[in-house]
């Protein structure tokens, strides 16, 4: 029985995670392998991040799917030599921005996964919220792992792929802020987890017993146990070959951590020297959280 | 910490489309 359970368990999760979230790995691969009919537009400097931020906003507002190359020669305006910096600031903002919008999407596509989780509705509500405060960043950058290669990351729904030496070059702290994403992610896509196990990892993320706060610890620490060990099994049916990837996968939780924080110290100073306000969900989220 | 997460609360007991996020 504890078996058939399981199995009923890794199914629901995975049914979560496929209807919720917009993006998944096995989308992400197709599109960064090549394999998709439409390749992504390149976004590798401030030029092709203006042309695809008037593209993508046009077809955002038609609300149709992204084509870029059709609207590059529209305003392909190059800016003259002397504004180029300002205007390259108020880009820098916009894709804070742009960042921001889809982080406030990631979150509000975790709620509702997190909701689909059996068991986490019955929790206490104060609960439910501390768990999706310390466990949605944690979650965001495991999807975003799905989303990036060692050269770059997918946005805007798999319409755009934004260069990991563009991010790089932006101005301090902007340039600071993607890079330990793509370190982690390199040694995250090395476990090669595919969307039915990432499911799992990321309710695991979510219903953790350890939160600062939490008022039905034994309840919560209940509901973890039974994602975690049948996380456990199925990583053992689904990689048979790879006999460690259970605890390495743990080992990445720790990682995740640090990683949110050094995020947070981050969003904290750009919010304080580029006088930037942060949208009123992901200020929830980061008030008072470590 | 309801008054301190308004938008998390309305997000967990609303169904949300990515309301007037």
């Amino acid at each position: 029985p504890m078996l058939a359970d399981h199995k009923i368990l890794v199914g629901q999760i995975h049914e979560a995670y496929m209807k919720n979230f917009n993006m998944n790995k096995a989308k992400a691969r197709l599109i960064l392998t090549g394999k998709t009919s439409k390749p992504p537009f390149i976004i590798h400097d401030m030029e092709t991040f203006q042309l695809a931020e008037r593209t993508f906003a046009v077809h955002m507002l038609n609300d149709d799917c992204p084509e870029p190359e059709s609207g590059l020669q529209a305003g392909a305006v190059i800016p003259a030599a002397g504004c180029r910096e300002l205007q390259q600031r108020e880009a820098e903002a916009r894709l804070f921005h742009c960042c921001q919008s889809t982080s406030v999407e990631t979150v509000t596509e975790l709620t509702e996964f997190a909701k689909a989780v059996p068991g986490f509705q019955s929790l206490n509500l104060n609960d439910q919220v501390t768990l999706l405060k310390y466990g949605v960043y944690e979650a965001l950058f495991t999807l975003l792992a799905s989303c990036m290669n060692k050269d770059g990351l997918l946005v805007a729904r798999g319409g755009g792929f934004i260069t990991r030496e563009f991010l790089k070059s932006l101005r301090r702290p902007f340039s600071d802020m993607m890079e330990p994403k793509f370190q982690f992610a390199t040694r995250f896509n090395s476990l090669e987890l595919n969307d039915s196990d990432l499911a799992l990892f990321v309710a695991a993320i979510i219903c953790c017993g350890d939160r600062p706060g939490l008022v039905e610890v034994p309840l919560v620490e209940q509901l973890q146990e039974s994602i975690v060990q049948a996380l456990q099994l199925h990583l053992l049916a689904n990689h048979p070959d790879d006999t460690f990837l259970f605890p390495r996968l743990l080992q990445k939780l720790a990682d995740l951590r640090e990683l949110v924080t050094e995020h947070a110290q981050l969003v904290q100073e750009i919010e304080t020297s580029e006088d930037t306000s942060l949208h009123p969900l992901l200020q929830e989220i980061y008030r008072d959280m470590y | 910490l309801k008054d301190k997460h308004k938008i998390l609360h309305q997000l967990l007991q609303n169904s949300t489309s990515p309301v007037d996020l």
